[in-house]
């Protein structure tokens, strides 16, 4: 086997291995090292490593922006275009007017393996898993949805409470290391005003909430903000996206991450499905990475710039 | 390492509410030992989910009993994983 030697080489247009992730990180700290750096936020429950990059141009906890991908262990495009999403940011910076604005003024962090057990597992014994690795005492199944694992309307009707289910919300709110560990980072950051956090399949940008169908104070914004995201993203290749709040445009879903985040004070709260070629679902065929990465990068450009320019 | 032969993804499309409630309720049924894929949204909106080949007919015959329209999305899920290994394979060489 070949592997890249540098980021350039690495081959943005197929599925990696965790440990091809693990490397192109180290790769691009090495090669980037007055923009990236690594920072190891905690542990997985099978002790892994999680790693988020760190794009910063100095200053002290300047305002931040958080992407991560991959909480849903299956989706593997979501990990694939957070690669391309870090190559791209380094690739763009100091070229592209609008990305190098933000990040003179602000941080960006991206998590691309936010539940690498889970990863692991789907290349290695059921390409189908969703969730963590944590066993649940007393019951033969194992994992929990770490995107009902939030202590956002914890345990209400929109996860399920059978650790068998692909919803489990865990016996209680972070109880996955995987979810706290962001849980802590966030809190201990306190000034991060974008989170955005990336799933796949079916097409849409959402905004909190998703257990409950009181809209939330900043929804104009928010409704106004996805409409302009997914307006750019769907300028590259037609792709038509849904938006609005969770609970009004998928369903009830309790405990989810953007829901957590945006009751911390995180306005601009959201969370994708990226694209569905109505043909495999999440068993997105590799030659769609890079479309789909394309066209997501335009969507998070309008989200960045919009948080860039009207700062709370 | 699980595989999924025979492992169908069914595409529903709810009609009406009554069909939507129905639908619901689907991962619940545990006999059917479902993986939905993509949830409820909606009237007319899609739902999928991955069926395993055991429990196929009798689910299919669920589906027709409450007049639920679908189609065969994926027809063998293992298919298309083979097809997502072997590209993996080649191009790491």
């Amino acid at each position: 086997l070949v592997q890249p030697r540098n980021t350039d080489s690495f081959d943005y247009a197929n599925y990696h291995t965790l440990s091809e992730i693990y490397s192109f990180q180290d790769m691009l700290v090495a090669e980037n090292p007055n923009l990236v750096s690594k920072i190891v936020i905690g542990q997985s429950y099978e002790g892994r490593p999680l790693n988020v990059l760190k794009f910063s141009t100095g200053g002290s906890n300047r305002p931040a922006i958080w992407i991560d991908t991959g909480i849903h262990s299956r989706e593997w495009v979501t990990q694939a275009s957070g690669l391309w999403f870090a190559k791209k940011i380094v690739t763009d910076y100091g070229k592209d007017s609008a990305l190098t604005a933000i990040l003179n003024n602000m941080d960006i962090f991206l998590e691309i393996a936010t539940n690498p057990d889970g990863y692991y597992f789907t290349h290695t014994s059921n390409r189908m898993w969703r969730k963590t690795r944590k066993p649940n005492p007393g019951n033969s199944c194992y994992g929990v949805d770490p995107n009902r694992n939030w202590d956002a309307g914890f345990g209400l009707p929109g996860a399920s409470t059978n650790p068998c289910s692909e919803t489990y919300h865990g016996p209680s709110a972070h109880s996955e290391s995987e979810v706290k560990s962001i849980v802590d980072f966030v809190k201990s950051h306190g000034n991060i005003k974008t989170f955005i956090s990336i799933h796949s399949y079916s097409q849409m940008l959402l905004y909190p909430c998703g257990y409950t169908t009181t809209p939330v104070k900043d929804q104009a914004e928010l409704h106004s903000l996805a409409e302009k995201a997914i307006t750019d993203l769907a300028s590259l290749y037609g792709t038509r996206y849904r938006y609005g709040s969770i609970i009004n445009v998928i369903y009830q879903a309790s405990g989810s991450t953007v829901d957590w985040t945006y009751e911390q004070g995180i306005k601009y709260s959201y969370t994708f499905e990226l694209r569905d070629t109505g043909s495999y679902g999440f068993l997105l065929p590799a030659k769609q990475i890079i479309p789909t990465a394309e066209e997501t990068w335009l969507a998070l450009m309008a989200l960045m710039d919009h948080t860039y320019k009207n700062p709370y | 390492k699980e595989t999924f032969e025979g492992h169908q993804v069914l595409r529903i499309v709810p009609k009406n509410e009554l069909q939507l409630a129905l639908l619901k309720n689907l991962e619940e049924i545990v006999e059917f030992e479902l993986d939905v894929w993509m949830g409820v949204t909606g009237v007319s909106y899609p739902v999928d989910v991955r069926v395993p080949p055991h429990t196929l007919e009798t689910f299919k015959s669920y589906l027709d009993s409450h007049d639920l329209e679908y189609s065969t999305m994926i027809e063998d899920v293992q298919a298309i994983l083979d097809m997502e290994r072997e590209q993996m394979k080649s191009a790491a060489r």
